[in-house]
């Protein structure tokens, strides 16, 4: 998680 | 492997199918409005004198935007948001530029070794001033043997999730989770080309262009590394981040 922030990020985002 | 009846298996490729042309990226209709038009002969030498960490940033961007339509078809995927974190991120770090690569047969005209790229249809010497022009060469071949396969948009639905669900990936947590989801869409998988009345060697062929994904993205990983010794600096202020959260 800490390596990949903006993976992350698109994963936990609702979806779009 | 876990039993599923038929039904369920119906549901399974439909609801992948749905979630495939929901986050295809371009649709087939939009492509057909392009009418499949070439770069014009000045516009692919513009391309091939664009010095070599332009087009390499202009590549990473595209792959990042087909990166991000991935990440929402896997989303999608029954099962893999109940993952844990840990195994979303191991699966999409290996497996989208993959399900690129077969996304990629949608975007290409056969007939003209061709790919649509930035608003037309490319051959590989749009992109010479990448510099690696084996690998560019090795993903046009892809892409054409993808295309002579013919599948559907269901088959190559199905088949883009299994490609994420692989449950070898390296650092999986939970990876008989992982392997009991990637059997389920095997499983729709074979259904959906004995539905289509697809020849018994169908399966086997679409596991051989497994290893050929692998390689490829194997070499992009190494091309890339390569690509950034010589020009760090242009990889760390220019590159998107999550490019180089992938592949980096």
């Amino acid at each position: 998680k800490d390596k990949h922030k903006i993976l992350h990020q698109l994963l936990q985002n609702s979806t779009s | 492997s876990p039993s599923v009846s038929t039904a369920e298996l119906d549901h399974l490729v439909q609801t992948i199918s749905k979630s495939h042309l929901e986050t295809c990226q371009y649709l087939t209709e939009e492509l057909q409005q392009t009418s499949w038009q070439s770069f014009l002969q000045a516009e692919v030498e513009s391309y091939q004198s664009k010095p070599r960490e332009l087009m390499w940033q202009l590549c990473a961007v595209k792959i990042t935007e087909a990166v991000q339509y991935v990440v929402e078809f896997a989303k999608r995927i029954d099962g893999f948001m109940e993952l844990c974190q840990n195994d979303q991120i191991v699966l999409l770090k290996a497996g989208s530029l993959e399900v690129i690569l077969v996304r990629m047969c949608r975007l290409f005209d056969s007939q003209n070794n061709s790919v649509y790229f930035d608003g037309k249809f490319a051959g590989p010497d749009v992109f010479r001033a990448l510099g690696c022009d084996d690998l560019i060469t090795s993903v046009f071949d892809f892409a054409n043997s993808m295309c002579s396969l013919r599948l559907s948009e269901d088959e190559l639905a199905v088949f883009s999730a299994f490609l994420l669900l692989s449950a070898d990936r390296s650092w999986l947590q939970e990876k008989l989770k992982v392997e009991k989801l990637q059997q389920k869409t095997q499983l729709a998988l074979q259904h959906v080309l004995q539905k289509n009345r697809r020849e018994d060697g169908a399966l086997n062929k679409l596991r051989s262009k497994v290893s050929a994904l692998r390689s490829l993205c194997t070499r992009h990983t190494e091309t890339l590394s390569a690509f950034r010794a010589v020009h760090p600096d242009v990889v760390r202020t220019h590159f998107p981040p999550l490019y180089k959260e992938l592949f980096g």
